[in-house]
Parts: structure tokens; C-alpha cells; sequence
């Protein structure tokens, strides 16, 4: 989800 | 991930190891804002609380820890190991004008009211602004160590490129996030007057001094 792409960035 | 992004990571990467690396073979940290190093200190541990509840990759989790052990081995290199190397007098940002209104921006607009997702958001905006007490501390002395200047500019760079890295994923994933792209635009723009200096001066050879 949206979060979880969000995430995956330092 | 796309090349913007990884060339990025790399370049933040860089940079941190450069401040180390810098501070470590000089013995000294003269020049360096501790502030600035707190505060990032804190983005990191703010914003990669995430390492214990959810996992995304390898690559992820190394980075963060990386980020996270090379944020409190600079500011206890610092404040600890090389203190009388600290430049005290010249670090005088009050970094209260950026933590609290940080704060308060971080609880007024945030994707989701709940304490992670606060504290993500909290360490979106400081970083943004994080970099103000080690510029402020270059102009009060009108001069920066080279070395120093390659530092910033690879930390400047990183998140002028994470703004192609969004362009890029709301172009081919429909993929796109507000609070980092409006603070990463904010954080990009701090860095434009160095990086005229950078480009100008030290990149001819020149040591990076200000005008009287």
C-alpha cells in the first residue's frame, strides 16, 4: 500500500 | 527503485562517510556544527523506528542501520572523543527555532494521527532544515574546509536527486508523497546559494571563503 511505498525510501 | 534514488542513497551515503572519515584523519572537528549533527542523529532515529516493526529488504535495513551508526559515531566523535576540536563559539544556531515549529508542523499535518506515523513525519520536516546550523556556522566564520564543502555537497545532492526519484515514480508508478516532496524541495532550495559557491569556487580550485 501507500505506506508501505512510502517506506521503502531512506 | 530507480537510478535517482540509488544514486542518491549513495551520495548521502558518501557524505556521511566523508564527515567521518574527515573528522577522523584530522583528529579534529573544527568547522563541523555538532548541532547540525544532532539533529541528524534524531531525523535518523525518528524516521527508522520503522527497522522494528515492519521489514522492506536488505538493502533497506542495512542502509538504515548504517545511517542511524554513522549519525551517533559523528556526534560522539563530536561531543566526546575530539570535544576540544569543537568549535562551541561558532555553533550558535538556537536549533529550539527548529525543533519546536518542526514539532508542531509534524502534529498539524501528518498522513495518520498515531505515533510512528508522527514521528515519520516530524523527521521529514527537520531533516529538511537540519543543515541551517552547520550553514549558519560557515557564514559566521566566512569559510569552510574543502573537505568540509565536498560533505555538503553530497548531502545536498542526495536529495536534489531523490527529487528526480519522485518525479520519476509519479511518472511511471502514479506514485507520489506530498510531505516528502514539499520538505524535499524546501531542503533542495537551502542548498542552492552553496552550491553556486561550490560550483564557482571550490570546484576551480578555490577554498570556499565568504566576502567580509
Amino acid at each position: 500500500k501507500e505506506q508501505k511505498k512510502r517506506k521503502d525510501e531512506l | 527503485m530507480n537510478i535517482f534514488r540509488l544514486t542518491g542513497d549513495l551520495s548521502h551515503l558518501a557524505a556521511i562517510i566523508i564527515l567521518l572519515l574527515k573528522i577522523w584523519k584530522s583528529r579534529s572537528c573544527a568547522g563541523i556544527s555538532g548541532k547540525s549533527q544532532i539533529l541528524f542523529a534524531i531525523v535518523f532515529t525518528a524516521r527508522y523506528l520503522d527497522l522494528l516493526t515492519s521489514f522492506i529488504s536488505v538493502y533497506n535495513t542495512s542502509m538504515k542501520v548504517i545511517y542511524i551508526g554513522c549519525a551517533y559515531a559523528t556526534v560522539y566523535l563530536i561531543y566526546a572523543k575530539f570535544r576540544a576540536t569543537y568549535d562551541g563559539n561558532h555553533d550558535s544556531f538556537r536549533v529550539e527555532f527548529l525543533v519546536v515549529p518542526v514539532g508542531g508542523l509534524a502534529v498539524l499535518i501528518n498522513h495518520t494521527f498515531s505515533p510512528l506515523e508522527i514521528l515519520w513525519t516530524f523527521s521529514i520536516y527537520l531533516e529538511s532544515v537540519a543543515i541551517l546550523p552547520q550553514l549558519f556556522m560557515i557564514s559566521k566564520t566566512g569559510e569552510a574546509e574543502t573537505i568540509t564543502t565536498h560533505y555538503l555537497f553530497c548531502l545536498g545532492m542526495y536529495r536534489t536527486l531523490y527529487l528526480f526519484n519522485w518525479v520519476w515514480r509519479f511518472y511511471f508508478e502514479g506514485f507520489f508523497d506530498m510531505i516528502a516532496i514539499v520538505a524535499g524541495l524546501v531542503q533542495t532550495v537551502l542548498y542552492c546559494d552553496f552550491f553556486y559557491l561550490y560550483v564557482t569556487k571550490v570546484l576551480k580550485g578555490k577554498k570556499l571563503s565568504l566576502p567580509a
